[in-house]
């Protein structure tokens, strides 16, 4: 027997809109640590990993641990029926093929059921390290898509630098290349404003600018963004789910041959 | 010649 209860019900609809551009078909996957998700792009180039705590929902009941096959974009049909103030319920019987989401209306005037068919997914769990990372940077979410947005229109892949000047954003095209540089900036009236710069030691990586735009579809979730970068690993592009999470896009790197 | 790497050669199966 599985039964979540998230009074946030927008963050749920938001996580499905922020994924479901890069995945198709996955198993959600539900234990007592909480909700989550793995899985790779149809290209096996990005992954993205979802979590969502057990301890963020009103109630969590998973009796056992269980995963359930879903379409991504029949997902998003079902939750682009909630309200955005609504409280989104999921459950789903043992050994049953379908799951339920259950909408509430905020005062209780409107109760919703949608059932959905599950699906058998065969889908490759990997194994992700905790890594050091050589630059960290954290940076308003908003800045960030509207940065890979206006680098597509000139190139196809962005190459991102961090060393002690900032971070810079850069592409290169047909019409002639373009240059964004982020210094850091810790004066701003609001902390979600600011751009945050760790760096160990200087990094520079080529990636695929129709990915990061992907990822930024994650955007409304959260204020600000974190770009984890490491000569070595793919970038992780990480976007907080309020208190209760996140979702983490992982992007393998272009390289020169 | 610019090759775009693959996420299955940093992180490994379980």
């Amino acid at each position: 027997m599985l039964e979540l209860r998230l009074v946030q019900g927008s963050l749920l609809k938001k996580v499905l809109e922020a994924i479901k551009e890069l995945v198709t078909d996955a198993n959600f996957d539900c234990s007592a640590t909480g909700f989550s998700l793995q899985a790779m792009d149809s290209s096996h180039v990005a992954l993205v990993a979802l979590l969502l705590r057990s301890e963020g929902f009103e109630h969590y009941r998973c009796d056992r641990n269980l995963s359930m096959g879903m379409n991504l974009n029949n997902v998003s049909k079902m939750l682009r029926c909630a309200g955005n103030d609504d409280i989104i319920t999921l459950k789903a019987d043992d050994g049953s093929d379908t799951v339920t989401f259950m909408f509430e209306s905020p005062n209780q005037d409107k109760i919703a059921d949608f059932e959905m068919k599950l699906m058998d997914i065969d889908s490759e769990h990997l194994g992700i390290p905790e890594a050091e990372y050589h630059a960290i940077v954290k940076m308003p979410s908003a800045e960030f898509a509207r940065i890979c947005k206006d680098l597509s229109s000139i190139g196809d892949t962005v190459v991102i630098s961090v060393t002690k000047e900032g971070v810079k954003f850069s592409t290169r095209g047909d019409i002639g290349n373009a240059n964004i540089v982020c210094r850091q900036n810790t004066t701003v009236d609001k902390p979600e404003e600011a751009t945050i710069i760790e760096m160990q030691e200087p990094v520079s990586l080529t990636f695929a600018l129709r990915y990061m735009n992907s990822f930024t579809k994650a955007t409304p979730l959260s204020n600000t963004v974190t770009i984890s970068l490491s000569s070595e690993l793919p970038v992780v592009v990480e976007y907080k789910v309020a208190d209760m999470g996140y979702i983490r896009f992982y992007l393998a790197p272009k390289i020169e041959d | 010649w610019v090759l775009q790497k693959h996420i299955l050669s940093f992180f490994e199966l379980e």
